[in-house]
């Protein structure tokens, strides 16, 4: 996966993500693509959550996933889910909670959803998505509608390992990331950070917004087979857009 | 950073003056509407409904993956992940139990895929 949130020269803030899924579960040698990507494709929605009668947050989903993987409320906060890989991971998590040793650690995807529910502000998003005790480490990605109110949440099951602010960015006007912790290189071979920093930086700030970053998100290898969709969000404006993403032909597996 | 080989090497589409975003492809995804309001077994039903094939064909690509490897994953994905049902926490348990109602597939193969973030961080 790769999100990333970036901020215009007028501070208005875009936040998009590719979502990745079907690493290493087989491989359609006669399309050359992964069967799971495939599938997924085919089973995206966008939702409207509907509380008291009206709006209350956005989201897209797998169809039969209750889960919230990306979401958006309306003049409060965006939200992206992206892998974080640690020995500790998820299945150490499940243990625990079928043990009960970890009963009421959340589930990632419920938190995120949960988050969308019940709070109101980026900041109250911020502090639930840092300190409620969960089941598996993961990168949440947080925007706002104001300018700098950015951050990537680097969580364990117990706490967040590392913060990274926009207004601290190494880039500037953008935080990207993958799966792999800020500030440390990724794995050579899964190297999307690189990819991602340089057509950033292409970019630029001044055409920083749905058009720009959803170019970005085209190009090799953020894009690649296992890339089911690009979603688009802006707080400020409440515009949410899925668009179906694949890479045939001669593109790296992941 | 490694480059990799041609035809793979890293690529930003900036590079060739292209524009790729075409908005009015945003509507080939469809919307649904989630009530929060409504009692949760009965909030999926539309998109259980309408994707039950989609649900049931992924699931199964799933389950040829693991079972020549593991001939007894589908009685497995059904009686753990069945018996994990019941702990879940609400609203979600309901809804996941609403959505294996309405698409037929089994409770344990539904629960599998709603945690399935949680098993692929292995």
């Amino acid at each position: 996966c790769t999100s990333i949130i970036a901020q215009d020269k007028d501070g208005h803030l875009t936040h998009a993500r590719n979502l990745d899924f079907g690493l290493f579960m087989g491989w359609d040698a006669t399309i050359h693509d992964w069967p799971i990507s495939q599938k997924l494709r085919k089973m995206i929605i966008n939702v409207n959550w509907i509380k008291d009668g009206k709006l209350l947050f956005k989201s897209n989903n797998f169809a039969g996933y209750v889960g919230i993987y990306n979401g958006l409320k309306p003049n409060a906060f965006s939200l992206t889910a992206d892998d974080r890989f640690q020995l500790e991971g998820g299945y150490y998590g499940i243990i625990k909670w079928l043990f009960g040793l970890e009963a009421d650690g959340k589930w990632m995807s419920w938190l995120a959803r949960e988050t969308l529910e019940t709070k109101a502000t980026y900041l109250d998003a911020k502090e639930h998505l840092m300190n409620t005790p969960m089941l598996s480490p993961v990168y949440f990605i947080l925007g706002g509608a104001k300018k700098d109110e950015g951050c990537i949440i680097a969580r364990s099951l117990n706490g967040t390992a590392i913060l990274s602010e926009m207004s601290d960015s190494p880039h500037g006007w953008y935080l990207l990331e993958t799966n792999y912790d800020q500030g440390t290189e990724a794995l050579y071979l899964d190297d999307r950070d690189t990819p991602g920093i340089r057509c950033m930086d292409k970019l630029t700030q001044k055409n920083a917004g749905f058009e720009g970053i959803f170019n970005v998100l085209s190009s090799r290898t953020n894009l690649n087979k296992l890339t089911t969709y690009t979603v688009l969000m802006s707080v400020e404006t409440a515009r949410f857009e899925t668009i179906l993403q694949s890479c045939p032909g001669e593109c790296y597996p992941w | 950073h490694v480059e990799l080989p041609a035809p793979y090497k890293d690529h930003c589409i900036l590079d060739d003056k292209q524009n790729l975003y075409d908005p009015s492809k945003q509507f080939d995804i469809p919307w649904f509407d989630v009530n929060l309001d409504l009692p949760p077994s009965e909030r999926w039903k539309q998109v259980g409904a309408a994707y039950k094939t989609q649900i049931a064909d992924l699931i199964g690509v799933l389950i040829d993956l693991i079972t020549p490897i593991f001939p007894e994953a589908v009685k497995f994905a059904d009686d753990v992940f069945g018996e994990m049902a019941p702990k879940l926490a609400q609203p979600y348990r309901d809804e996941i139990y609403s959505i294996s109602e309405v698409t037929g597939i089994p409770l344990g193969q539904i629960t599998m895929y709603n945690i399935f973030y949680e098993i692929f961080t292995v």
